[in-house]
């Protein structure tokens, strides 16, 4: 079986003080194995 | 007669014999190619969609007869001293890890029992990062990434990919791709489209920069996705991935192909075609939604937000393009809170 996840995120924010942009980055790779609770991405 | 006799009593050993050497040959085959792919994929080499003969075969077969079957046998309830025999067999074969189960072997009546089995308290520990999203399963990363393009295309494997709005339903609140952009709709899904727009909550591009407002500063959101396979052996309920509210759930009721890695490599339209649960609805980033994709030996997906959803149901042959069932969970536009790693739904046996 199989799941699918698709969700929205930031991709990029422009903060108006020139702060560094910030994103959603996954720090995932394909291949991985995963357990349920652990970080696919921030 | 007795030549008759004797003649009979070569028949059936000869064709037993025959038919485990073509079995053992055509298991030889497949372990060949399987570890040639194997090798290709440690060489970095992608590979590539090559619908086979194997595949058209597949179709031919009821695999939800099948599959119930399976559900059926798996089901049977065992003598409290074979348990422990059969599912140490089953966590060798499958590889799974037994000194989590929540409950001591012999608790579990049936292998089905067994399979959708709890952890115990803090195996599975939640990332509490607020800012973080969490694997809502065990399993293995296939693919992921962000959806650009006016199709939101996810690659099943390289040289075949699926629409998310197929796998997701059309009238889906998928974040609408900025009117015109949307090339090949009919003219029914462009008025659906449009309709939707009213409704949705948000709109994004996904198609090109020209529409992105590159001057305000409110933050820019994309569409991403994450494909997670899970093995036979691997923990099989689904937690949840954020924090949530849970809109809309929709059932496809589809195909029940196999979900392993050849079937991915060659059956056309794997992740659209098979029977698969998908809850949608709203996190603090926008969003969300996860399609639990059920397969031949792991049919049923038991919903714990919506008990009284049966899948894997025997039905008349019906054409696969039945529009999914759906339901919108009261109250509307708030619907059901998920907390981030509660338990949301299982696989289940057949």
């Amino acid at each position: 079986s199989t799941v699918v996840l698709v969700f929205q995120a930031p991709t990029l924010k422009l903060l108006k003080n020139r702060d560094s942009s910030s994103e959603f980055r996954f720090n995932i790779k394909r291949g991985d194995r995963v357990r349920v609770g652990e970080a696919l991405g921030r | 007669s007795s030549s008759n006799s004797q003649g009979n009593s070569f028949l059936v050993p000869g064709a037993t014999v025959a038919t485990l050497l073509m079995l053992g040959a055509l298991h030889a085959r497949r372990l060949y190619d399987d570890k040639k792919n194997e090798e290709a994929r440690e060489k970095g080499i992608e590979i590539e969609f090559q619908p086979d003969v194997k595949a058209s075969f597949l179709q031919m077969l009821p695999l939800r007869s099948i599959s119930r079957v399976w559900g059926s046998l798996t089901g049977i309830e065992l003598p409290i001293w074979l348990r422990p025999y059969v599912y140490k067999a089953w966590a060798r074969a499958f590889h799974s890890n037994l000194e989590e189960a929540a409950l001591p072997l012999e608790k579990y009546a049936s292998l089905k029992d067994f399979f959708v089995r709890a952890l115990e308290e803090g195996c599975r520990p939640i990332d509490p990062d607020p800012c973080c999203l969490v694997s809502p399963v065990d399993g293995t990363i296939l693919r992921f990434g962000e959806l650009k393009g006016s199709g939101a295309m996810i690659e099943q494997v390289k040289g075949f990919s699926y629409s998310v709005f197929s796998l997701l339903g059309s009238s889906s609140f998928l974040p609408l791709i900025a009117e015109g952009d949307v090339q090949d709709e009919s003219s029914e899904q462009q008025s659906n489209l449009k309709e939707n727009s009213k409704k949705s909550w948000w709109r994004i591009s996904l198609a090109s920069p020209k529409v992105r407002d590159t001057v305000s500063a409110c933050p820019k959101k994309g569409l991403y996705y994450c494909v997670i396979y899970l093995r036979p052996g691997d923990y099989h309920r689904i937690h949840s991935p954020v924090e949530w509210n849970v809109l809309v759930r929709r059932h496809f009721t589809g195909n029940l192909f196999p979900m392993n890695e050849r079937a991915t490599r060659t059956i056309r339209n794997l992740y659209v075609e098979n029977e698969r649960v998908v809850l949608e609805g709203l996190w603090q980033e926008g969003f969300m939604a996860i399609a639990a994709i059920g397969a031949t030996n792991i049919g049923s997906i038991e919903l714990f937000i919506e008990p009284e959803l049966c899948t894997n149901l025997p039905r008349k042959k019906l054409l696969n393009s039945q529009p999914p069932e759906e339901r919108v969970y009261e109250p509307e536009g708030i619907g059901k809170m998920l907390k981030k790693g509660e338990e949301v739904a299982a696989f289940n046996m057949g």
